[in-house]
């Protein structure tokens, strides 16, 4: 096992070795980061949250990654960022004042069936791993899943389809767990989903294209996010609501977020640099967590000076 | 452990609405067994689909009696998940 200190965030892992990294991260900052579990998913696998926390229960921000398993780079950005965030409490006066504000909750493996599923038989899984009676195909797209305009365009109903929206909303264990989570906090301020690929940040609305009522808002604080994040490697974003810059989607997360209230939610698009698609080479790994912090930071500073 | 030996990613960029419901419609073909990776949205936009080697000739044979523009962005899909795999075994080791 990569014991802490030299874990190699440049290099893709298996599900194990994440949570094992995870475990390290608790050890080695006992004092901010502790680990909730949320829930199992479809195949028993838990579903572990690292809290960052100065102390009592705050209004927080939620973070997370790999809803589609193949999307490997988001994981492995996720796991970066919890690093980083653990490392720069009491370095950076910037996340200094944030996690004295604000509570940070991240997944980085919202999909444990389907990453390991990636990892051991079929490195194009994208959905749950849900057995689903009457069908012999397997999964649920799990970011059709939630309960946004269930079951409208842009989600099949098709159980052999990627884009299979389930039964019923929250059909799939992995996002009631969430879900259930968020609400029950009752606090979260921000909703922000890591994907790839195709470097764009986007926000609601997916399931219709109307939109929401702090579009100028937020709007504007993608653009900063772009902004920053380009500063770093030069990699171009495309910012705007879901449904007009890829195509309209029902089901999905942010739009779930945005609809019970948590007003800055956005979903990354991390990159590929147009060569790679989802097998990005490790080697850009680091890069794109770099590059994706800075836009993450952005937002969350932002929602650390504009309490609602 | 499934392979995708010869599998190849085709960048496709459809000029207008046609062609998209053109690949809307290779879409459904279930026998083809396409993995979209960038659906078809909005003429110009590119769109990446993942193609079984059984299947490569007989899709770029129908882009091309559509008249409808490609490249080749991956041209051997296992060459990548090998090079992945490896580099995850080395990073192990």
């Amino acid at each position: 096992r990569e014991r802490g200190g030299n874990f190699n965030f440049g290099a893709y892992h298996t599900l194990d070795e994440i949570y094992q990294e995870m475990d390290n991260l608790v050890a080695e900052h006992p004092g901010l980061v502790s680990k909730v579990n949320i829930g199992s998913s479809f195949e028993n696998r838990p579903m572990n949250v690292l809290k960052f926390s100065t102390g009592g229960d705050k209004p927080a921000i939620w973070l997370d990654a790999g809803i589609h398993a193949r999307e490997w780079v988001t994981q492995a950005t996720a796991l970066w960022t919890a690093n980083k965030l653990a490392s720069d409490y009491g370095t950076d006066p910037s996340i200094t004042s944030l996690l004295d504000t604000l509570d940070i909750f991240l997944l980085p493996v919202t999909n444990p069936d389907g990453y390991a599923y990636s990892h051991t038989t079929n490195r194009m899984w994208r959905k749950t791993r849900s057995k689903l009676s009457g069908s012999f195909c397997a999964g649920v797209d799990p970011n059709r899943n939630w309960d946004a305009n269930f079951g409208g365009p842009g989600a099949s109903s098709s159980p052999c389809s990627d884009s299979y929206h389930g039964p019923k909303a929250n059909s799939e264990v992995e996002v009631k767990s969430i879900v259930d989570f968020i609400k029950s906090h009752g606090q979260i301020k921000a909703f922000l989903t890591l994907h790839s690929y195709s470097q764009l940040l986007m926000y609601p609305y997916g399931y219709k294209c109307t939109k929401p009522a702090n579009s100028d808002e937020l709007d504007e604080v993608a653009q900063k996010a772009a902004k920053s994040l380009t500063g770093l490697h030069g990699t171009k974003y495309k910012v705007g609501p879901i449904c007009s810059v890829i195509y309209q989607a029902s089901g999905g997360s942010i739009d779930w977020a945005y609809d019970i209230g948590i007003k800055y939610s956005f979903a990354f698009e991390l990159r590929d640099t147009g060569s790679y698609g989802f097998l990005l080479p490790a080697k850009q790994i680091l890069p794109t967590a770099e590059e994706t912090w800075l836009g993450l930071k952005t937002i969350m500073e932002h929602v650390r000076d504009h309490p609602y | 452990q499934e392979t995708f030996v010869g599998d190849q990613v085709l960048e496709i960029i459809p000029s207008n609405e046609e062609q998209i419901t053109t690949l809307m419609q290779l879409e459904a073909e279930e026998h083809l067994q396409l993995d979209f990776w960038k659906s078809p949205t909005i003429p110009r936009q590119r769109v990446h689909v993942r193609v079984p080697f059984s299947n490569v000739q007989t899709v770029k044979v129908f882009l091309e009696s559509q008249g409808i523009a490609y490249s080749i962005m991956v041209e051997d899909v296992q060459v990548l998940l090998d090079q992945e795999r490896e580099e995850m075994l080395l990073n192990q080791r």
